[in-house]
């Protein structure tokens, strides 16, 4: 019963697919129920938002955005040599394009807000990442970012120091307290056999990591397979399937709407918008029981493609009715092994095993798994022929590190972490097992696995809990609950203000500076004046010796306010021998002149 | 100005620290780790140019503005690198690098 005017949502087949019923995200449902992420804000962190367009302007947050190049609140993006600054309009206008105004498309959420944080459009450090990260926390509800190192298969990157503070920071402090969503486009560089696994982000236990599959479920040329990648949702793929449409910029060459979004760039904001419809219907949700959504709805599309899981959306965003809280982090960390032992050139894997007891975890409580993280250094001549695999105690294997025929690095990891999802709802307790395979030339120097690190995150949910919590789910998937007015109360988030205050921008800095140099200019120009003309008059002799005459004052300066400053400096003696001064009113000063003759008469005494 | 430079500043393409401050928590301790970061930036040369975002106690040092030869970079460098190891508040400090970062 869905119907807009905007000319391309028709061909949004990721919204609404005719041509292939069932391959899309199935949102119309949850829009009819007023679910369209109202009170959400979502922030694209990217090279800018062109928040004027038609599409984006009504629903755009000024007060969660910011231009982190130019430093100054506007994100408005830069055209470039290669028309190549629309992706944050892109992705802001899958997010939340605004429907029925027959300009070009509609947003997932169409009711939610969208910020723009501009950041990519320039040289970019770790601090500016992390700046970015946490600004305007307490507005922004969730962070888009469609970007990450280069998925080049050579490249091992990720947050450094500062972002990962700042991811940190942000699920701890962000949304009052309820942490900071942060989505996170991964696995895009599938035609350089690049494996997400080696992105930081995507590895980050913070983040929503997101990869893509095509209208018909498969996974396309760019996608990656990798064990941390919590869920997939549609994107373009081969030259024959559709991309997805979209708002574009209308700088340069775009015309304010796109066929050809594509890529896991595409596929990201598109969960970014579902969660914004989760977050409307129970705000209090936290960072961590968006991923437990996540993981408990998805579904898997395609029997050979593990990682590939997009969900019915219709009753995904509407589990949050139902939905309690997850308990709070637990975490288990190893202590760092020390192997020193080389990885065979044979077929044969190098094996560690670290086991975790029942007293390991007793003092944290964790007893299922979230995300399971194996930091690790090796060196060795030839980075990408190493293959890392993770055994969780229950058997279930992990390929956390895949070999990559472009990455010759000879430098090995150097306290590299990969992570996985993999082991989800499992037990914590057991013995994890790492295998470590060389799958190089043979004739090579042999690695060495200097040391590792095992860490466990997860919850004091028993195995029995999170059973329970699936037959919740299920039974809401049903859609129980979907007619009933039936909600769960919110608790309310912690007052954590925002930002210090405003940051002055350098061109408001620039206009106050020389509001301020004229000021001052002004003002000594009007004392020096005040000055040099009572001086002039002071001194004049003729009035020591005789009847003061005060200087003929010009209509100017008398419309102009000036005339008080610049009288003589006289000391005036009344016949009855009181004393005029300068302390006296501007009337009593213009008596002599205003006063008529007769009143004038023994007056004149007026001594200077 | 907080973590992208401004006027009078080098740019992300300066040399630039981040750092970590120790300093007291509660009520004070921001102008306190204000105080101790301006104290540092100027034993190292560096222009404080603020808090980094939301990171208490994370400070981002800049070199100030003007063209350097290769030589005086790498000095500029030693000595700050000297200054910050063995300056007792700083708890950990980087030097910030150009981070390629591409669309996806």
């Amino acid at each position: 019963s869905v119907h807009f005017n905007d000319p391309k949502y028709p061909q949004q087949w990721h919204l609404n697919n005719r041509r292939s019923p069932g391959r899309d995200i199935n949102v119309t449902g949850v829009w009819e129920r007023n679910v369209t992420g109202r009170g959400v804000t979502v922030v694209v962190v990217d090279d800018g938002v062109e928040h004027t367009i038609q599409d984006i302007a009504p629903n755009y947050s000024p007060e969660g955005s910011y231009d982190l190049n130019s430093n100054d609140p506007d994100p408005m993006p830069h055209p470039d040599l290669e028309n190549g600054n629309h992706h944050g309009t892109r992705c802001a206008g899958e997010i939340a394009a605004v429907p029925n105004n027959s300009f070009c498309a509609v947003g997932v959420a169409f009711g939610s807000r969208i910020a723009g944080i501009r950041v990519l459009d320039g040289p970019l450090t770790d601090s500016m990442e992390a700046v970015a990260f946490n600004k305007h926390y307490q507005i922004n509800d969730i962070y888009s970012c469609s970007w990450g190192p280069d998925d080049d298969g050579k490249t091992v990157d990720g947050p450094h120091q500062l972002g990962k503070a700042a991811l940190q920071h942000g699920v701890i402090a962000g949304r009052q307290g309820f942490g900071s969503i942060f989505v996170v486009a991964s696995g895009n560089g599938g035609q350089h056999n690049d494996n997400c696994n080696y992105d930081g982000y995507a590895n980050s236990i913070y983040t929503v990591t997101i990869g893509a599959v095509d209208e018909e479920g498969r996974m396309p040329f760019y996608a990656e397979e990798c064990a941390s990648m919590l869920a997939v949702t549609f994107s373009g793929g081969d030259k024959m399937l559709r991309s997805i449409v979209t708002t574009d910029w209308d700088l340069q060459k775009g015309t304010g709407c796109t066929e050809g979004h594509t890529g896991t760039s595409a596929a990201a904001p598109l969960a970014a918008g579902m969660i914004a419809l989760m977050l409307q219907v129970r705000p209090c949700l936290t960072w961590r029981d968006v991923q437990h959504i996540i993981v408990f709805t998805a579904t898997r599309v395609s029997p050979s493609q593990a990682d590939a899981r997009p969900g019915p959306a219709h009753f995904r965003v509407l589990i949050p009715r139902v939905w309690t809280s997850v308990p709070y982090l637990a975490s288990y960390v190893s202590p760092v092994l020390k192997e020193n032992k080389a990885i065979p050139l044979s077929a044969r894997p190098l094996e560690v095993l670290w086991n975790v007891s029942r007293m390991d975890l007793d003092m944290s409580g964790l007893k299922t798994l979230e995300h399971v993280a194996v930091t690790v250094s090796i060196t060795h001549p030839r980075r990408g022929s190493l293959e890392v695999k993770l055994f969780c105690p229950s058997g279930m294997m992990s390929l956390i590190g895949a070999p990559r025929s472009l990455d010759s690095d000879p430098n090995g990891f150097n306290d590299w972490t990969f992570s996985t999802v993999r082991c989800w709802g499992e037990r914590a307790k057991g013995t994890y097992r790492l295998v470590i395979r060389d799958v190089g030339d043979k004739t090579s120097q042999a690695g060495v696995l200097r040391q590792w690190q095992l860490i466990l995150y997860g919850s004091v949910w028993s195995p029995v809990d999170i059973r329970d919590r699936q037959r919740l789910l299920e039974s809401a998937m049903s859609g129980k609950y979907l007619h009933d007015g039936f909600t769960l109360p919110c608790p309310p988030g912690l007052n954590i203000p925002d930002e210090n205050g405003y940051t002055i921008t350098p061109n408001t800095l620039k206009t106050l500076v020389l509001i301020g140099c004229f000021t001052i200019f002004w003002t000594i120009y009007y004392l020096l004046e005040v000055y040099l003309s009572q001086r002039n008059v002071a001194f004049r002799p003729i009035c020591r010796s005789g009847p003061c005459h005060w200087p003929q004052r010009s209509q100017k300066a008398k419309e102009e306010g000036t005339e008080l400053e610049s009288v003589p400096l006289c000391s005036s003696q009344d016949p009855d021998g009181g004393d005029w001064s300068l302390s006296q009113s501007r009337g009593a000063l213009d008596v002599p002149q205003l006063l008529p003759p007769d009143l004038l008469q023994g007056k004149e005494a007026q001594m200077c | 100005l907080v973590g992208a430079g401004g006027p009078g500043v080098q740019g992300p393409r300066g040399l630039s620290w981040a750092v970590r401050l120790d300093g007291p928590e509660g009520k004070g301790a921001e102008e306190s780790l204000e105080r101790r970061a301006d104290a540092l930036a100027q034993a190292t040369g560096l222009m404080n140019a603020g808090r980094i975002g939301e990171l208490q106690g994370h400070y981002l040092l800049v070199q100030p503005a003007g063209h350097r030869q290769a030589r005086q970079v790498e000095a500029v460098r030693q000595q700050v690198e000297a200054v910050l190891a063995r300056h007792e508040a700083v708890r950990w400090h980087s030097e910030q690098r150009l981070l390629k970062r591409t669309k996806r």
